[in-house]
């Protein structure tokens, strides 16, 4: 499904060049459900970034179903929304919209608005209470469901999550991640989810490592 | 040093009232190191937020050694940037200065601009390579770390942290909690924490934890 080949990132800074992803291979088959770990600064958002097509690596090649992901801006636009859904590090939640429309919207883009749908998302991650709220008016924990509802609403084909849960207490971590996996495995969802709980893995296939922009381990779990 | 008597936070919504604190009642003393633990929605952050001055409880009294800590919007501002070092849930960096004019910024207000303290901060966190840097340009981890530093580059009275490892790795985690640990017994600094990371209590001197806005539990610990 995913085929990156020697993919780097760099940042070419007044004093120095920052290799934020330094030489990635990797092949990423359908269904599966991969951890990626690795300490701050080690390149995770940058590959995520990559993958769904928010960033364009500096070097190397990226191949989606064997098409090469690059072209205009629009054609990738236009692939992200079509593909992936994405749970971003700090949310990227629309202040002026409700819980509710930011879920909606996400389904607009992809031509797959269903208010049914949306509030049974909201409602697997416990937020039926808040769907009229705006992000302000919300906890961090509760913005940060808001924002994985809002990456299942539209039944992606790639789930991509960064810091999934972050904000999350222990409780309602362990309720979302079934909720998400239950949900992958049903509609055959391939994720590639970003975290620092080392926990997460028991509902992976596979754990990634990076550290300082490389691949320092790859392995299949379940 | 602080005591919370009764207070209340609601939000009166149109269609019902939120109680996003129901009635605490504490006492912290000088040099206690409290971690705030709670599920998702609890009150946690919004119990922070009464305590630093920014914002306000519907009922009930707070009172800072001794003094009510009401008054006009003025006096609760110098109060805070006299007493009070605040790392935010999320993080709250100003976007068009660089990492180190952040934590310079927030030595000006309380009348401590000190730049070779603001380096000494940055470095004891791991940050020395990207002073110059804007929070855009550098990872979710390492922004984190910015507004740790900034919260201790002015040796606040009171030091709150919201979240404080919530985007970190393990390792850089435990740096973090033992450069904080030591700069508050140091500096005689008393802090509130609120982590989702249970195994953050080893720093503390007693867990506080929440539920639906009211005090579940209390407990000394070192
Ligand atoms: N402006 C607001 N208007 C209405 N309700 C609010 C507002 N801000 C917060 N709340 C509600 O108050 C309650 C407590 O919120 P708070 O942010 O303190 O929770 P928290 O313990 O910090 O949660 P988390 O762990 O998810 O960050 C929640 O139910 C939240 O939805
Ligand atoms: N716009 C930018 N300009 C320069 N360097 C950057 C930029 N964005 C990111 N970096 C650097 O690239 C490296 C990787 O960043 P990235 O955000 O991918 O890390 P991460 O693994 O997600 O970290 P964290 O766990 O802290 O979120 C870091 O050293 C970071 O400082
Ligand atoms: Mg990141
Ligand atoms: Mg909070």
């Amino acid at each position: 499904m995913i085929q990156l080949n020697n993919v780097k990132r760099h940042y070419v800074m007044a004093s120095e060049t920052i290799k934020a992803l330094d030489g990635i291979t990797l092949s990423i088959q359908e269904g599966e459900r991969i951890i990626l770990l690795g300490p701050s600064g080690s390149g995770k958002t940058t590959l995520l970034n990559c993958i769904s097509g928010l960033d364009t690596p500096t070097y190397g090649e990226y191949l989606f179903d064997g098409i090469s992901v690059t072209g205009n801006s629009e054609e990738l636009t236009t692939f992200r929304r079509k593909n992936v859904g994405y749970v971003f590090q700090f949310f990227n939640l629309l202040q002026d919209l409700t819980v509710l429309e930011n879920v909606l919207l996400i389904q607009e883009l992809s031509g797959q608005r269903d208010v049914n749908r949306a509030k049974e998302v909201l409602s697997l991650v416990g937020l039926e209470g808040e769907i009229d709220r705006f992000p302000s008016e919300i906890s961090g924990g509760q913005q940060q469901r808001v924002a994985i509802a809002r990456s299942i609403a539209k039944n992606p084909k790639l789930l991509l999550g960064d810091e999934l849960t972050g904000n999350l207490d222990t409780e309602t971590s362990a309720k979302v991640m079934n909720v998400l996996t239950e949900a992958c495995q049903k509609e055959n969802i391939t994720t590639v989810m970003v975290t620092h709980d080392e926990s997460l893995a028991k509902y992976a296939t596979r754990v990634i490592r990076l550290d300082s922009g490389k691949v320092k381990s790859d392995e299949r779990v379940s």
